[in-house]
């Protein structure tokens, strides 16, 4: 059985996407099989995988409605260039699923069905979320063991955090009693500014022992790497980024054995 | 006759709000009387402005939705530090208005509707939309003369804006005629990173006339300003950022003079 982690946060430009590609990439370099899976009509984890998008038959949109003939999540599943990490790619479609989803039956269980063939083929299913909080994060959550948050290293993510743990309760209580909270891992620092300092340290305050010890670091080398569709570990190895990711992948696997 | 600007991009963090809030106080410095409209659940420009989203008798929310009893625009509306501009200000609720929307009568115009009481009190009125493209976003477009884009000096921002550019065309067809492209504004831009002079590079060849000649720096004092409730042109007001939103005001009110 498959950990499902969605990686999610409301507030935009947060490095939900960063995180799950290179999470997702470390996870496999110690011996993880990993899907990740792009639920963001923006595409940017499959453009970052450097997928085009306009070419892909069939992605997660026609597998979570009921699209004539029936796609499974087989169907879409790709191959990327990291060994033994696949994807589930997403289109531009996907900004129609939320408004057509709303009057289907069991609408926010469409990704957890979905995924049901496929959970017993990887160790770790990664879900990078939209930044919103409607039907197709809801179905994250609800198909989800446990919820990632990318926290940018600024105020005004701070203050946004708020209402995703509020609506991590609200899913608990009504669609997904098992639904933890993984962690909040501070992305995007810039150690070098009292600034994020100041504002990692009121996220040690408020979310305690559910903040990684691991920082991701702010480095251009992170934005470069999507342009030539590697992960920063492929990109950039020895690179801070690259290293702290691996360092994160390390305490949620310390974190999985523990529990 | 106030001229409407929505302030959209679905990608996230790109300096909507940050442009919305300062552009805004900019125009107000060269005599233009100014509303700003919160239209993100996160309701970023509200807490940016120092305002307590919890202690806000009503918001936008109860505006655009037919609550009892009824609540008009100029009930929401408060002043704001700056001379001359005022705020409409947004607040968690606001998450429940896409489905609460959904099936209500002209759901695509009720921002159109609620800001008729007002236009003729300003000059400008500024929309900051969420990272989204849903009813929300819609309803901005339906409203707006025109449409400005913030944009990222990074390869995943400039992806995402051939998805807006497509939604904007879809609303100047079925709703709103009069829709154009005011232009695209890069933010957060780094000099010293070729990624991000290759970037601007390729959104001057995509957008053309289009890309503002103003180009607004990153600087970690354009963070900060946020914690203060100030806008960057009263928390630092020599600062490069500073300086260029008054740049990209003095673009606008130029254009809008020659059109
Ligand atoms: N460690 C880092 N250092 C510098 N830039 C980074 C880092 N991580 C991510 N970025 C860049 O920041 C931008 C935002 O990251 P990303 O797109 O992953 O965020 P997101 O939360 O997925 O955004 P959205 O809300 O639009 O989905 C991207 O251009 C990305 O390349
Ligand atoms: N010129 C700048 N230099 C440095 N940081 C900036 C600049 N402009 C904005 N920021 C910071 O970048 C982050 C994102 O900006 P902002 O919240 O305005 O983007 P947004 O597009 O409104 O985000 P969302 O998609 O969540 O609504 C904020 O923390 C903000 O303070
Ligand atoms: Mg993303
Ligand atoms: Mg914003």
């Amino acid at each position: 059985m498959s950990t499902i982690i969605a990686i999610a946060n409301q507030k935009g430009g947060v490095a939900k996407t960063t995180t799950c590609l290179n999470l997702g990439h470390a996870l496999s370099e110690r011996g993880q099989k990993v899907l990740l899976c792009d639920l963001d009509p923006q595409s940017s984890l499959t453009i970052s995988l450097g997928l085009d998008v306009r070419k892909l038959p069939s992605t997660i949109y026609d597998v979570l409605l009921d699209t004539k003939p029936r796609v499974t999540i087989t169907d879409i599943i790709r191959s990327t260039r990291m060994k033994a990490v696949d994807v589930a790619p997403a289109s531009i479609d996907l900004s129609k699923a939320e408004l057509e989803l709303f009057s289907e039956m069991n609408r926010e269980r469409a990704l957890k069905d979905a995924l049901k063939p496929v959970q017993d083929a990887y160790d770790y299913i990664l879900i990078d979320c939209p930044p919103s909080l409607g039907l197709l994060t809801t179905n994250a959550l609800a198909a989800a063991d446990s919820v990632l948050i990318p926290l940018q290293s600024d105020y005004l993510a701070m203050r946004g955090a708020e209402l995703l743990l509020a609506t991590i309760e609200k899913v608990r209580h009504k669609l997904n009693p098992k639904l933890a909270l993984l962690g909040v891992i501070v992305t995007m620092y810039d150690g070098r500014t009292s600034h994020a300092k100041d504002v990692l340290k009121e996220v040690r305050v408020a979310f305690g022992e559910r903040t990684f010890k691991s920082v991701i670091p702010y480095s251009v080398r992170a934005k470069e790497s999507v342009v030539s569709g590697q992960s920063i570990l492929d990109y950039d190895a020895k690179s801070p980024p690259a290293e702290s990711y691996r360092s994160l992948a390390a305490e949620i696997l310390a974190y999985a054995q523990a529990a």
